[in-house]
């Protein structure tokens, strides 16, 4: 059995060494709870909540 | 003494080895007139920049039965096996290794002993993992040997014996001295340890530089410290280390050729010395293999051509062009090869990979399928098959873990209650469970990430109807999902079978879709003929989420394990690392 996660486009950042196996068509051994990736629609929004306080 | 009488401690060895390195940093700074950076130049030697020669000693060990006995040593994607003992208990190998150790490179090795036989597969008998890191922050001056316990394959709890092993981590300047001298012998024809202008001359030919006379008469000068006329081998040393970092004067590694300097100047002496070892015979242990597995097979596959194992094409041969599976365990950084029976692997390229095959799906090899996994479920459901429980764990000895199970083995009453067995809560831990925009794994599993769909298609799902709208199908497809990115959770039958939240949000509807029970083993999804993501029975949950938006949660049936089961149901708020559901035997 498998499980499929589609994620909106450009809604998340895979863990780089996840991408990097992939990218060889090797499949990585993980565990229910260790990282998948960062939102980065979170990320972007922090760094322009960073910037507008730095203008403030 | 400091003057109060009191000595301070010693600084660790891996403390010592930063300084070393952070010193060296400090140098090659100062040369390029780049050291202007203040933040710079204050801060100390990066994690990620650590890089070292850990020395493995296989000794001996002390086992329960009498056989020949060899053992491997395994480290990211190598492997390495001793010589074959004579028929004793207390094998007796004494076989060494250098291996390379980064801070984000593989650090736990994994040593593992196996019986011979003559004719079939070699059998493990026990194994132990060494974590090298732990050696850099204990203050070993001398090399010592460590008796570890030997565990059981099938029970992490026994043991089968004890393994004398050594582990040392090698001083940098160990190292650069340890280089000097075999670079030196190269050229020291008169073999008195030091070199005249002459030999210089021609160990600088040797690197392959082409550089002019004047210049390697340069070098010979600033090399010649105490100005006596001769290179000895602590000037050499010292001329080697100051001058490949701020202009290499070899470019290649002497024994294999490979081109340096693409990396940490560091680096380069290392490979050039892991580079000598191997070809002059110090180090006795056999390498080129990429898992234990594999060099344990048996004697027919070594007289083979083709038993070589490559790291450079490991992935382009995994799946559905290999003999063998291998996996990437995240923990370990370590290649390990999956348990799956020879005459399966036949039979699925049989069916999955041919057109013959093809024909076969489309007479009626669907029904049969359904019909086998509906039969299974039943037989799995029944008080009888509580029987095939040990069976089971012996088959997959070593990679279930029973000690993480909530309930007691006795407590299954048949063989799918232990199949959709829970863990214990602290089992698995949720990294960062308060940070919503992390997402985590949704199961224990072999997984695949891409970040868009054509590369899915590109390296790995291989059926040409492939697509979103296809997996999601009409009720489930938002045109934020096109050509998204996806990950797939492959569960092996050992595995945990229930499958987690991987975001936090609310769910917002179920769709089931039916369909077929085809494996979904990378023999089928690597296959063109065959359709698997999109064709399976599944059931798919929208999950709306802040951080992510809308994310599609599919949970695909297969051969067998064809029944799913969701534990949460529409409008429900579900935190990452909830449990969502469990896949079990049945149609």
């Amino acid at each position: 059995s498998t499980v499929i996660c589609v994620f909106e486009k450009d809604a998340i950042q895979f863990d780089a060494d996840l991408l990097a196996n992939s990218e060889r068509s090797l499949e990585t051994l993980v565990e229910v709870g260790t990282t998948l990736g960062v939102s980065k629609r979170n990320r972007g929004l922090k760094v322009s909540e960073l910037q507008k306080c730095s203008i403030e | 003494g400091n003057g109060n009488g009191v000595e301070p401690p010693l600084p660790s060895r891996f403390s010592r080895f930063r300084s070393r390195l952070r010193l060296r940093r400090h140098r090659g700074r100062d040369r390029c007139g780049a050291a202007g950076d203040a933040s710079e130049s204050g801060k100390g030697v990066a994690a990620d920049e650590f890089a070292g020669i850990a020395r493995i000693r296989i000794v001996k060990a002390d086992l329960r039965f009498k056989d020949k006995f060899f053992a491997c040593l395994s480290l990211g994607e190598r492997t390495y096996r001793t010589e074959t003992s004579d028929s004793t208990h207390r094998p007796v190998w004494n076989s060494e290794k250098k291996v390379v150790i980064e801070t984000n490179g593989p650090h736990i090795a994994r040593i593992s002993v196996f019986e011979t036989n003559r004719f079939s597969k070699n059998t493990l008998v026990g194994y132990c993992e060494v974590d090298l890191f732990d050696l850099l922050t204990k203050d070993l001056e001398e090399e010592h040997v460590e008796d570890l316990a030997l565990l059981d394959p099938s029970s992490s709890t026994t043991t089968m014996g004890t393994i004398s092993v050594s582990c040392y981590i090698e001083d940098p300047v160990e190292t650069e001295q340890s280089f000097a001298r075999r670079v030196l012998a190269i050229v020291d024809y008169n073999e008195d340890g030091k070199l005249s202008l002459s030999e210089f001359s021609d160990l600088m030919k040797a690197f392959g530089n082409g550089l002019a006379v004047n210049k390697i008469e340069e070098l010979f000068r600033q090399a010649d410290t105490n100005g006596d006329g001769i290179v000895d081998m602590d000037e050499l040393a010292a001329l080697l280390a100051d001058q490949q970092e701020k202009e290499p004067i070899i470019s290649n590694c002497p024994v294999c050729g490979e081109s340096l300097g693409k990396y940490d100047k560091i680096n380069d002496m290392i490979h050039m010395t892991l580079c000598f070892d191997e070809g002059t015979g110090n180090q006795i242990m056999t390498g080129g293999f990429l898992t234990d597995k594999q060099a344990a097979y048996g004697w027919m596959f070594k007289l083979s051509e083709w038993a070589n194992f490559s790291s450079y094409d490991v992935g382009l041969r995994s799946g559905s062009t290999a003999s063998h599976i291998l996996v990437f365990d995240r923990r370990t950084k370590r290649l390990v090869e999956e348990a799956i029976d020879g005459k399966i692997v036949l039979s699925m390229r049989a069916l999955y990979q041919s057109k013959v095959g093809l024909t076969l799906i489309d007479s009626g090899v669907k029904d049969i399928l359904k019909n086998l996994s509906e039969k299974q479920g039943k037989k799995m459901n029944s008080p009888e098959s509580a029987k095939d429980i040990p069976k089971f764990l012996e088959l997959f000895a070593g990679q279930i873990n029973m000690d993480e199970t909530k309930d007691p083995i006795e407590s299954f009453k048949t063989f799918n209650e232990f199949f959709i067995r829970q863990l214990k809560p602290s089992a698995r831990p949720i990294a960062h469970i308060d940070d919503g925009s992390i997402a985590t794994c949704a199961a224990d599993c072999r997984l695949m990430a891409y970040s868009s769909v054509d590369e899915s298609t590109r390296f790995w799902i291989k059926g040409r109807k492939f697509s979103i709208e296809g997996l999601l199908g009409a009720d489930a497809h938002y045109n934020a999902f096109k050509n998204g990115s996806l990950v797939i959770f492959r569960l092996a039958p050992q595995d945990y079978h229930r499958f987690h939240v991987p975001v936090s949000g609310t769910v917002e509807k179920f769709v089931e879709i039916p369909g077929c029970l085809y494996t979904v083993n990378p023999i089928a999804v690597n296959s063109k003929y065959c359709n698997v993501f999109t064709e399976n029975k599944r059931v798919i949950s929208i999950i709306s989420t802040p951080e992510f938006g809308k994310v599609a949660f599919v949970a695909i049936g297969a051969t067998m394990v064809g029944s799913i089961t969701f534990v949460k149901k529409e409008g429900d708020y579900v935190h990452k690392g909830d449990e969502f559901g469990y896949f079990s035997f049945g149609g």
